[in-house]
């Protein structure tokens, strides 16, 4: 497995929070994660109906699953297996696979 | 070799340079090789230079690739680009008047040290691979790191956060030396394009503030030209605009740097796509995605040679 299979179970979250108290929450929970931006760049950029896009280890995952669906912030899962989705971008034809 | 090379796979690191030396020998009318620096961790700095030689001095344009390390359609970008004018420069009307009239510069990895390490450990790194003293952190945001209102909104002052904006302006010796190239060369480069992904966008400036720039309706019109180009291969939709407003606002941007400096065009292509793959546009996508790209490049290209 490329990157001694470190991703597998992790997921990237795509949450849509869409006022500002959704917004304050989203901010104060990714905080408590050790979470991968995807975009916005940063936390600071978050706002109301942003797209939020988020790496989250495989550990955390049931967890912030848990805690938006609490406070009701609209999320859902567009990779729902990172490792699988990093082997499956190079083809064969990679040198990557050849090795 | 050359006709062997594969450019619907991403590339490590040590292939790309050696398919640069490769174009060098095979194609020395149109091809120059050059590094403008060396990075952090000691790597040369490669631009290939693409256009008919001439004794003239010709506008050019810039292209770099591969600021962000994990954003690896960049790279594979700029290898399809140099391919697609090297092999149409005899059959294309288009692309023989652009390199004639034209060179261009293309950076096919700026942030190398970063691009190494996504591709051997840490696939989502973005930042360079710089040290810093005070923290355990490294690395630093290469589009937060040039001189322009730096380190102000939307760039981070922690050495942890991936929008860092370094200990000082030009404080990467990536961004210093493609700075100091295009410093040096600012009279000719007319145009400047930073490849990105992604969001399917093309951002013009600014990033730093929201107001509109002096030539604001021919770079405008360049844009719309451009993702009209872009649209008409396969019918995918790219929104352009200021940076600020269409993506966020963000200091010390290179886009924002290269137009205070001077070139009157200045773009960032954020590619493919929106959320589907992300980072992860599989290799089966490249081909679309570069073609698409190729059109809108041509396109804003194509416009220098007109007056505005």
């Amino acid at each position: 497995f490329l990157y001694n299979n470190r991703y597998s179970g992790d997921q990237v979250f795509r949450i849509t929070p869409s006022e500002d108290d959704q917004v304050q929450e989203l901010k104060r929970i990714l905080g408590h994660y050790e979470v991968d931006l995807w975009q916005p760049n940063s936390a600071a950029l978050i706002c109301p109906n942003i797209t939020v896009d988020v790496h989250v280890r495989r550990n955390d995952t049931r967890a912030l699953h848990t805690h938006l669906k609490q406070e009701r912030i609209d999320y859902r899962v567009f990779i729902s297996n990172l490792q699988k989705q990093i082997e499956k971008q190079t083809g064969q034809r990679s040198s990557r696979k050849r090795r | 070799s050359e006709s062997q090379y594969d450019y619907e796979v991403y590339h490590s690191l040590e292939e790309i340079q050696s398919w640069m030396f490769e174009m060098n020998r095979t194609h020395s009318d149109l091809v120059n090789m050059f590094s403008v620096g060396k990075s952090y961790e000691g790597r040369a700095l490669y631009v290939l230079q693409i256009g008919k030689r001439s004794r003239h001095q010709k506008k050019a344009v810039w292209i770099d690739c591969g600021v962000h390390a994990r954003e690896w359609i960049g790279p594979a970008f700029c290898q399809w680009f140099v391919k697609e004018a090297i092999n149409s420069y005899q059959y294309d009307s288009v692309t023989r008047r652009l390199l004639n009239q034209l060179n261009f510069y293309i950076m096919p990895v700026f942030n190398v040290d970063g691009y190494q390490f996504s591709w051997t450990t840490d696939r989502f790194w973005r930042k360079t691979r710089s040290k810093n003293h005070k923290f355990h952190c490294r690395g630093v945001d290469a589009n937060r790191n040039w001189k322009v209102k730096w380190c102000e909104e939307g760039a981070s002052s922690h050495p942890c956060d991936d929008t860092y904006c370094g200990p000082f302006p030009e404080s990467e010796p990536e961004v210093k030396a493609v700075a100091k190239f295009l410093r040096k060369h600012k009279k000719r480069v007319k145009a400047y394009i930073s490849i990105h992904a992604y969001a399917q966008m093309l951002l013009y400036p600014y990033s730093y503030k929201y107001a509109s720039i002096p030539n604001f309706s021919c770079v405008e019109s360049a844009a719309q030209s451009a993702v009209t180009a872009l649209y008409s291969a396969y019918g995918v939709r790219y929104r352009y605009g200021p940076a600020s407003t269409t993506l966020y606002v963000s200091s010390g941007s290179s886009i924002d740097w290269a137009y205070r400096n001077g070139i009157p065009y200045a773009f960032a292509f954020e590619l493919r796509d929106t959320g589907y793959f992300g980072f992860l546009l599989p290799e089966s996508l490249i081909s679309p995605t570069c073609t698409e790209t190729m059109r809108a490049v041509k396109a804003i290209a194509s416009g220098l040679l007109k007056k505005c």
